[in-house]
């Protein structure tokens, strides 16, 4: 997380942190046997990940803590069907499921995010929250939980701030923005989230309800923090009802 | 089927003159022995005779013979003045047999040739009631009723007589015997009629255990008796009753005994009379009871039907526990109690207990708990609550909590049923908020 905060114990008690062979990922808890996250984290070069190999830590902001912990046992992967993405250039359903092998007991340091509810918007400005053990400041990985708040922004200049980069880079294969993405940050640059980050949440809160809501996994961006560029985020509310069957068939 | 060995004689049949219908031959001697079976007569009837006619039929004859006895002695022809011919009239043997001799001389003068004779015979039913005696003049055939049967016949006795062994006579009937009817009426032979001497008759009245007997003598009683009517000794007639496991009873005098329980399902009665004196006898009705059994005692927290002032042999009980009660018997639960009076007048199952029911230990609510409101031990009607670990798990909106320990054994809400609510996670709302006050 870049130009963000630590996040104080228990502030987010839904954060995972994922582990596959040294790097670092995260994840989102939304049911006591389920854990969500980004398919990249799972699929890795085109090549599933073996759920062996997969660590997941719950239950702490410190990171180094949390992996002296007893990973939570993993019954099964579930990445999107549809994920293919075998040369880094292809983000579209890049969402996944984890099925654990025993149940979570929730407590204040472990909790459920809500699931995006019915008929969900995500309006340009709204202010978001998104938290991982990535990358902060100066390509340096956290050791402890951190946060940042950030916008929505709209689906137009997300757009625009895409082709920009793409003609910058023209060698480069920048991904394309699908309608199962959208994107948060601020224009300036300097807040984001980065590597590390990817699958964890960006939560809005629900006015009503003042509950925060899964509203999109960090999946990709072009590079963190940049000037003008935006972090790429996967579109929960597209994905319930894949969520609910894969949940139901497992 | 077998052949018999020897067979009867037949029913029927024919007998002709040698030759017959050619003229028979000169000196001729010859002899049927004709039969039919025992208790038939035979009958003898002939379609021609045609014999040379003599005085006396001294040439040529046909004679008929029965025991050596001549029955008859037959020549000439229908309707010649000469000889005797039998006509159209048939001979009736008085037994069962005859025998026919037919003899010829040497010579035959007359140019006629003779044919003989030609005859057939029959066995004919003996009507042997008809006979006013029997041979040895003993008196009638049958002493009451005689039925003619073909080739033989049978007696039989009026009510209240059974033919002797001689299957001629009757005798009047003791009735004894064995009375299995659950009623009925006895009396001594011949009653009301003075009793015959040198009886030695025997009752037997015997139902199904789990029946008792009662004797029932009507106001006609006499037994002959010795002594005094107050203290009467039954020395030559009496009427000897005995029950199982008690002393006989010996019945003499005057005066009825009435109504007589017994308590037993058999009693026996002997009526003996000797060759001398007079009782004018005596009759009784016997009814039976079903054994009684004990009332069954109270049973508390259940019921016991259905509910008779008395119970008897056969009688069927069930108890039944109130709601939230169960059947205990020699400790252990039983799923239904039923007992039956016994013929011996004991239930055959002891009464049992109804003890309170339990619902067991409610179950577990993952990530939340139970307690209980009221009753203590998981008994009947005790009430529990559920609750979920909050903040982090709340119950399902609707969801009761209060459960009551039913009759069925099942903790259930008051909507009846049973499944124990869940408690769901609570999402997005953590306990720490992160907080800022800088802008």
């Amino acid at each position: 997380i870049m130009g963000g905060d630590k996040a104080p114990d228990k502030t987010i008690p839904w954060q995972v942190m994922l582990s596959v062979d040294g790097s670092r990922g995260g994840a989102i808890v939304i049911g006591d046997r389920w854990i969500m996250t980004a398919a990249h984290n799972l699929v890795q070069q085109g090549t599933p990940v073996l759920k062996e190999k997969l660590r997941v830590f719950v239950g702490d902001n410190d990171a180094e803590k949390l992996a002296k912990l007893t990973p939570l046992g993993v019954a099964s992967l579930h990445p999107h069907p549809e994920y293919n993405n075998p040369d880094d250039a292809n983000y579209n359903h890049d969402i996944a499921l984890i099925k654990l092998q025993q149940s979570l007991t929730f407590h204040a340091a472990i909790m459920p995010l809500c699931l995006p509810p019915e008929g969900a918007t995500y309006t340009s400005g709204q202010i978001g929250m998104v938290s991982g053990f990535g990358i902060k400041e100066h390509d340096i990985i956290a050791n402890e939980l951190r946060y940042i708040r950030l916008p929505v922004v709209g689906e137009d200049k997300c757009q625009d701030s895409v082709k920009k980069a793409k003609a910058a880079t023209p060698i480069t294969r920048i991904p394309l923005l699908t309608d199962n993405m959208f994107c948060a940050g601020v224009p300036e640059g300097g807040k984001d989230s980065c590597m590390g980050d990817s699958g964890g949440a960006y939560v809005l809160k629900d006015d009503s309800t003042k509950r925060f809501w899964a509203a999109g996994i960090v999946s990709w961006g072009v590079g963190c923090g940049q000037s003008g560029r935006y972090g790429v985020y996967t579109r929960v509310a597209k994905y319930i009802g894949w969520i609910n069957k894969t949940m139901e068939d497992n | 089927c077998w052949r018999l060995a020897r067979s009867l004689p037949a029913l029927h049949g024919e007998v002709q003159s040698p030759q017959f219908p050619q003229p028979y031959p000169a000196a001729l001697s010859q002899q049927w022995d004709l039969s039919v079976p025992e208790g038939y007569q035979l009958q003898l009837s002939f379609t021609q005779l045609d014999i040379e006619p003599s005085a006396n039929c001294y040439y040529d004859s046909l004679t008929v013979l029965y025991d050596k006895k001549v029955l008859a002695k037959f020549c000439g022809q229908e309707n010649s003045a000469d000889g005797h011919h039998p006509g159209n009239q048939p001979l009736l043997s008085p037994g069962n047999r005859l025998t026919l001799v037919f003899q010829t001389d040497d010579t035959n003068p007359e140019p006629h040739q003779h044919l003989g004779f030609s005859a057939h015979y029959q066995a004919k039913d003996i009507d042997e009631c008809s006979a006013p005696d029997p041979e040895d003049g003993s008196g009638p055939l049958c002493s009451q009723f005689c039925h003619n049967t073909l080739g033989s016949y049978m007696c039989s006795c009026r009510h209240g007589y059974e033919l002797r062994p001689d299957q001629r006579t009757c005798v009047l009937s003791c009735g004894g015997g064995i009375f299995d009817e659950p009623e009925g009426t006895l009396s001594s032979p011949g009653y009301p009629d003075p009793s015959p001497h040198g009886l030695a008759c025997q009752y037997v009245i015997s139902v199904e255990p789990g029946f008792i007997v009662t004797l029932n003598f009507t106001d006609s009683f006499h037994i002959e008796h010795i002594g005094t009517q107050n203290v009467p000794s039954c020395l030559y007639h009496w009427l000897q009753v005995s029950i199982p496991d008690k002393e006989p009873q010996k019945l003499c005098g005057g005066k009825s005994p009435g109504l007589m329980p017994t308590n037993s399902h058999t009693v026996q009665l002997d009526y003996h009379t000797d060759w001398a004196g007079l009782s004018q006898g005596w009759s009784l009705h016997y009814t039976t009871q079903r054994v009684q059994c004990a009332s069954p005692s109270y049973v508390t927290n259940g019921r016991v039907t259905p509910n008779f002032l008395q119970y008897y042999y056969r009688d069927y009980i069930q108890v039944r526990c109130d709601s939230g009660y169960k059947l205990i018997m020699d400790g252990r639960e039983i799923k239904s109690y039923a007992s039956m009076c016994q013929n011996n007048g004991k239930w055959h199952l002891s009464l049992p207990e109804c003890h309170i029911i339990d619902c067991g230990e409610p179950e577990a609510l993952l990530n939340g708990g139970v307690k209980f409101i009221s009753g203590s031990q998981n008994q009947y009607l005790s009430v529990i609550q559920y609750h979920c670990n909050e903040p982090f798990y709340s119950l399902l909106g609707g969801a009761t909590v209060s459960y009551t320990c039913a009759a069925d054994r099942k903790w259930r809400d008051n909507l009846d049923t049973h499944v124990i609510p869940s408690c769901i996670p609570v999402c997005g709302q953590p306990t720490e908020p992160i907080s800022g006050f800088q802008r």
